[in-house]
């Protein structure tokens, strides 16, 4: 188990990081 | 019973090799149907980025190795390509899923996406190598992150992009790998983003220009 914390929200991924929206 | 370091870097060495021994280090079908379901076709683009930046990563592992470790290098360039196109075809899927779209000709044109995504991979290969240096003696720390920028000239800044993705995507990743991941991450977050050179600069002065979004939240008491 890991606490890593998942910052991206609802409807945010890959996608959007890169403008490809 | 306790394992030494060696022992519990070799047992993540093995564990790698098993997860990626049923890896292509050339696209799959599926994903070649999403390549061949983009308005442009990424294949030829991606396939030849991948050898470049292979040779590339190559000559830069025998230059912090040794000319005799080339080989070594190219053979851990294979297993972050394997990771690399396991990785893309999750992360496709789950955009699919959730965009309802099959359609990723502008992100699957990006190079920053293709470099940033197979130097994360990489950054899990040379990182879960660390521990022994691949030859159970020396430990390596000239390949320590940020290196794999250098050798690659990538932006941390796109770097960071995909790590979330990353973790999200591929679940045989270690507790110890994501807290690797979480500090490269944070180094690029505190540290490599705010460099002289990055483009982060720019894009906070573009979203000055483009007006207050979101209210700041007020000062905590």
């Amino acid at each position: 188990v890991h606490d890593y914390h998942f910052g991206l929200e609802e409807g945010e991924g890959v996608s959007e990081l890169f403008d490809c929206d | 019973p306790p394992q030494t370091p060696v022992r519990a870097a070799m047992n993540s060495i093995q564990q790698l090799r098993v997860v990626l021994a049923s890896a292509s280090d050339a696209p799959s079908e599926v994903l070649s149907a999403y390549f061949k379901n983009c308005t442009v076709d990424p294949t030829q683009e991606i396939t030849q980025r991948v050898r470049r930046l292979g040779e590339h990563f190559s000559q830069r592992f025998a230059q912090a190795m040794g000319q005799r470790c080339m080989e070594i290098g190219s053979q851990r360039f294979t297993l972050g390509t394997r990771l690399y196109y396991r990785v893309m075809e999750s992360m496709l899927k789950s955009e699919e899923r959730r965009l309802s779209v099959q359609n990723f000709s502008k992100l699957l044109n990006d190079s920053a996406f293709h470099t940033s995504l197979l130097a994360c991979a990489l950054e899990v290969v040379t990182a879960t190598y660390r521990g022994t240096g691949g030859f159970g003696v020396a430990v390596e720390t000239d390949l320590s992150f940020p290196w794999i920028l250098d050798v690659f000239q990538l932006v941390a800044y796109d770097f960071y992009k995909v790590i979330e993705s990353f973790i999200k995507a591929e679940p045989s990743l270690s507790r110890d790998m994501i807290k690797h991941l979480e500090h490269c991450e944070h180094l690029v977050m505190e540290s490599i983003a705010w460099r002289g050179d990055s483009p982060l600069f720019e894009l906070l002065h573009q979203a000055r220009e483009e007006g207050p979004g979101e209210q700041a939240e007020p000062p905590a008491t």
